[in-house]
């Protein structure tokens, strides 16, 4: 069974997207099989990987609120070994309709389960719109763990406490072995609040954190327009290495439990 | 009557509430009478004007989901002329809840519409939570002019898209005399992707985006933590003279109307 990754955040623009690629990008490096989820209507895991909004014939939505099987919505990506799930404007109205079902959390974890029947991956990302709806919840109630990318600001920072009460509450109701990691993202190691709320996040959570932090580099602005994830785009580029250090510090994490 | 602003986009960190808060402050000074309403369950225009969440008997949960009279929900704030309609976590289901209720989307222009005939306000602005559920609709709806913060980097510049269609859906639906402008945040000049797609934004979209760009200050990572709007916390800052020539330049396109 792959090991199951949210990757989710109520705060908008803490690079959610980003990681999803990045990272997904990275265990493909070390061998990994990684199929990408795009749970955001924005769409933005998809188009980050150069596929256009809405071309898909099956996306997400399908799977969601129409019970479509998984493994026909998988795509190939340019990237070895990388698959995408694509989202799709739709999906928006999922946040609205979902929760009138019975067992609305577990849509996904279902649908996950037939897949592991057909398909095997080692990871499975799933990327999350910035909201604690019903998408999110899914994603919640499917994952092995939570990554949660926060901003060193203060806003971001915030944030963690709904994050927080959200994993009790998927833990009660859904998924009791739910784990969370914190990964600070784009830092600026010369910007005094940056450092401040960095050492505060490291304080508030030392176990809940990883090591590695993923600073502020233009070259993660760039990728995205090329259709590629940042290890394909500029492999050298200090974000890239970040990335794999993330990945590595992962696989060490999984293989530990 | 006031004249209402809502200020959105779908895509998350792009400065919405920073924006809510800065130009509102930036009004105040002025001599206008300005009332923000937070419809972001996230609550960060309450929390960055120093009131804790969910503090508050009343907030806009109570006046969306239980038709509370808006003018109960209205506090004061330390600055002169700026009043606050506070969000509250609850207002998550509000997203989940509206679409099932008749007329869901001019909720909010009735409340307005109601507070009209006890209170006045020269201008009020809403800050929207990065979705386009019905929270956002019901802004866009009330709205005499929608602000888009737009970061220019690509996956902010992509989703004007979707805002663009949810425009021509609100003018057919529910408000046919809804404007719109765009406003260019955190932008950082010495960034190239930055400036080639600020001088996209400015050939695409001519008449529609406002001529003062907001330019990267970290004074307005700083400002949130002391509570307090740009213009009172840095008052000499750059992003505070931008957010007031921001101020200036909305007065005149609003007296020209
Ligand atoms: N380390 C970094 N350095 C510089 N820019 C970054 C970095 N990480 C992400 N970005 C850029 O910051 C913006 C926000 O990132 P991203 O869209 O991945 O965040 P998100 O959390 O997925 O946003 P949303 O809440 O809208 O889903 C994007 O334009 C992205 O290219
Ligand atoms: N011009 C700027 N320069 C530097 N930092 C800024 C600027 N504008 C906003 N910020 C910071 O960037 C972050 C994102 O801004 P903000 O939270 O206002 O965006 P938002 O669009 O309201 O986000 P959300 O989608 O989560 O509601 C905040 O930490 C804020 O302090
Ligand atoms: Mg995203
Ligand atoms: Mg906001």
């Amino acid at each position: 069974m792959a090991y199951v990754i949210a990757i989710s955040n109520e705060k908008g623009g803490v690079a959610k997207t980003t990681t999803a690629i990045s990272l997904g990008a990275a265990l493909t490096e070390q061998g990994f099989s990684v199929l990408l989820m795009d749970l955001d209507p924005q769409a933005n895991l998809s188009l980050g990987l150069g596929i256009e909004k809405n071309g898909a014939r099956i996306t997400m939505a399908n799977v969601l609120l129409e019970s479509h099987p998984l493994a026909e919505a998988i795509q190939t990506t340019e990237i070895e070994r990388l698959f995408l799930v694509p989202s799709a404007s739709r999906l928006e109205t999922a946040e609205q309709s979902l929760p009138f079902r019975g067992h609305f959390m577990t849509l996904l974890r279902e649908a996950l389960q037939a897949l592991s029947e057909k398909r095997s991956f080692d990871y499975i990302l799933l990327d999350c719109p910035p909201a604690l709806g019903s998408l999110t919840l899914n994603a919640l109630a499917a994952a092995h763990l939570l990554i949660i990318p926060t901003q060193p600001e203060f806003f971001s920072a915030y944030a963690l406490r709904d994050m927080m009460s959200l994993i009790r509450r998927v833990r009660a109701e859904a998924n009791p072995e739910l784990a969370y990691r914190i990964l600070v993202t784009m830092m600026d190691r010369r910007n005094r609040v940056h450092r401040e709320i960095h050492e505060q996040l490291c304080k508030t959570f030392a176990q809940g954190i990883f090591n590695t932090v993923i600073e502020v580099d233009t070259r993660l602005r760039e990728s995205p327009i090329a259709g590629l994830p940042i290890t394909h785009y500029k492999g050298n580029s200090r974000s890239a290495q970040q990335y794999r250090a993330l990945a590595q510090e992962l696989v060490e994490y999984v293989q530990e439990k």
